[in-house]
């Protein structure tokens, strides 16, 4: 496989810490490329994209990036409250 | 709501400010947080009471990174604040990232609008899906009542209603598949194409499969929140927004200096308040102006309106409706609309060869 690039690590980076914020995605699992974790950043990445109305692909485009990088209230939108 | 429906158990809800943001005066804090208090207030029984010491249901504080509850803030941009459901200790407290610079109008984060949506939680409210609604996740700026049906009808369903007074919410935001949809205005800019719908507008981008809605004070905080008319002038690379007689100018997505403008310096006449359409015709260089049932031509070369008008549209564009509400020029085809229906007409063959439902131009 090839490597990713920088840009593409940074992305993924930004949407696990979001996702970990926001939508309980499990500490952890996202560290190994297992596909298991894959499978719940997907799964997530849905969730998200669905509550936002997105089009719901579960892969990073560009609009749930953009809208994961804006400004915004640090509680988490779906989900048990911690 | 959050699990199990969390909200206090008595109406009289306490606060105290522990610490303030030096970004403003003390007292436009003061007032920041007790506006806030107030919108919840006059939709619901609660009343709220400022502590001076002591614990209060809500403690609200300004802190920066790690600041005390193993929920840090993450410097400027990012998280702004954050609140916690109604309970005992930490329940209701509300922390704001000092980190972010706080303001009291649209210059930057605007304590007040960021407050009242914590204070929604503060108060038992979750996340709304409704971009219009002021318990949206993302920040948004906007002038007025800040609260919409959706954030209404939730705090409602917690403690009921305010037993006297009556507020009006701000409507829903508008569904690109409701079948009666109508549009405000539609342009071109660079490439995208942008719908003005109430308070908002829809961005279409060419890679992007669904169509992005985001209210219009979000982006641009002083153009007004109703849009009449738009269209873009791609050889001096600016879009031109109309509302009521007065003009705008954008450059990419920033506001041109010297505007707002009057609709009459384009040699419109005074009796005409509102020009309901604006769409530029690249292979004639001349943009036309809709206004009720007529239309003007404006020649952007010479900076004159052309002899000879206005001339009716019905007249002019047999098979259209006698007014429009917005227009953009597409592949060589005009695309008009009025109420929910669209006209696809041919420029060169002088006739509508398509009429489909308003809502098909986004993708319904």
């Amino acid at each position: 496989m090839p490597l990713s690039s920088l840009e593409e690590t940074d992305k993924r980076l930004l949407a696990e810490k979001y996702l970990r914020r926001f939508y309980n995605l499990q500490a952890g699992l996202q560290g190994t490329k297992t596909h298991r974790s894959s499978d719940a950043m997907q799964a997530k990445i849905r969730e998200m994209q669905s509550f936002f109305n997105l089009q719901v692909t579960g892969s990073l485009d560009a609009n749930t990036l953009e809208l994961m990088s804006m400004a915004r209230c640090g509680v988490p939108d779906v989900g048990e409250y911690n | 709501h959050f699990p199990r429906n969390l909200k206090w158990q008595n109406t009289n809800v306490t606060f105290r400010i522990v610490n303030y943001t030096p970004d403003l005066k003390k007292a436009d804090v003061d007032r920041a947080i007790r506006n806030a208090f107030n919108i919840w207030a006059d939709v619901t029984p609660l009343t709220f009471k400022k502590l001076h010491e002591g614990k209060a249901d809500i403690m609200i504080s300004f802190g920066t990174k790690e600041h005390g509850d193993f929920n840090p803030f993450d410097g400027p941009d990012g998280l702004l604040a954050h609140a916690y459901p109604p309970g005992r200790d930490i329940g209701g407290d509300t922390h704001f990232d000092e980190d972010e610079h706080w303001s009291k109008d649209s210059d930057s984060y605007n304590l007040f609008l960021v407050a009242t949506h914590e204070f929604g939680h503060a108060l038992g409210l979750s996340h709304s899906t409704d971009p219009g609604a002021l318990m949206y996740p993302v920040y948004s700026y906007s002038q007025g009542y800040p609260l919409s049906e959706d954030d209404i009808t939730g705090i409602q369903a917690l403690y009921g209603p305010n037993p006297t007074r009556k507020v009006k919410p701000k409507p829903d935001a508008p569904n690109k598949c409701d079948p009666m949809l109508s549009f405000d205005a539609v342009t071109e800019l660079r490439g995208e194409t942008i719908i003005f719908k109430d308070r908002f507008y829809w961005r279409l981008h060419p890679q992007f499969a669904e169509p992005e809605q985001t209210l219009i004070k979000s982006t641009w905080p002083s153009l007004p929140n109703k849009v009449d008319a738009a269209y873009e002038y791609p050889e001096k690379d600016m879009v031109f927004i109309f509302s009521g007689i007065r003009m705008w100018a954008l450059n990419g997505y920033n506001l041109v200096e010297g505007y707002p403008k009057y609709i009459h310096k384009l040699g419109l006449p005074r009796t005409v308040r509102t020009v309901d359409a604006a769409v530029y015709i690249p292979d004639t260089g001349k943009t036309l102006l809709f206004s009720e049932e007529h239309y003007w031509s404006y020649d952007e070369k010479t900076n004159t309106m052309d002899s000879g008008f206005p001339r009716s549209i019905e007249m002019d564009f047999p098979g259209m409706a006698d007014e429009v509400d917005a227009a953009v020029y597409q592949y060589g085809y005009l695309h008009f609309f009025h109420e929910h229906t669209q006209f696809e007409y041919s420029y060169s063959a002088r006739k509508v060869i398509q009429i489909v439902r308003t809502n098909s131009f986004l993708n319904c």
